[in-house]
């Protein structure tokens, strides 16, 4: 599970 | 957290939670689309993989719990508990030609090429084709209950809110999300059509009705 992009938003 | 990112959670969680109150009081499922309410569980289901391995706030982990064990508990009223009312009759949108190419466009279009982040990019051009069969539910049966049509314009703002977010964070922070933005748009537009009926009927106290 690369996590490249954390996304902040739901 | 920007005011317009929080009241967009709040008018999605309004949502969430006006449609089980209707299914849940009236005892019936009628008029609600269960294949728009199927995929708003992978929706959740595969943009919240990283609920155990990233974690953002309280606030974040939080919604993510909600929004994944409400729409299970949605489908699970739907199909199971009050299946007998379940108008499969006019909920015939065929979900594969919403799934599939969101499936293709993300290992086309992602941050990169691996599981989390095509699931996530999955999720998102999911999310935003995921109405489709509620709203030509609506449009079969010709209209929606006045609840329904609350549960739908809650959720419309909540992504339109969420706009306003990513123009004020671009602003301010000088970065957006283009497949997020993308996605967030057309999602949008979907609901105009329903956004002006809401406005020139329900909210002048008539029932929703598609004109023949």
């Amino acid at each position: 599970l690369g996590l490249a992009h954390i996304h902040d938003e739901l | 957290m920007t005011l317009f990112r929080l009241a967009g959670d709040l008018s999605h969680v309004l949502a969430i939670l006006l449609l089980l109150y209707k299914i849940w009081t009236t005892k019936s499922a009628a008029g609600i689309s269960g294949k728009t309410q199927l995929m708003f569980c992978m929706v959740y289901v595969t943009r919240y993989l990283d609920l155990f391995t990233s974690f953002i706030s309280v606030y974040n982990s939080t919604m993510k719990v909600l929004f994944i064990s409400a729409s299970v508990a949605t489908v699970y009223l739907i199909y199971f508990k009050f299946k007998a009312t379940y108008d499969g009759n006019h909920d015939t949108f065929r979900m594969e030609f919403v799934i599939v190419p969101a499936l293709i466009l993300a290992l086309i279009w992602n941050y990169a090429f691996t599981f989390f982040e095509i699931s996530w990019a999955f999720s998102i051009f999911l999310e935003a084709v995921a109405i489709l069969p509620q709203l030509f539910m609506v449009t079969k049966t010709g209209e929606a209950e006045n609840i329904t049509s609350h549960y739908l314009f809650a959720l419309g703002s909540y992504r339109a809110l969420y706009i306003l977010n990513w123009i004020d964070r671009y602003y301010f922070e000088g970065h957006w999300d283009p497949i997020a933005v993308t996605a967030g748009i057309v999602q949008t537009v979907l609901y105009g059509d329903f956004f002006y009926l809401y406005f020139t009927r329900v909210i002048k106290g008539r029932k929703l009705q598609v004109l023949p």
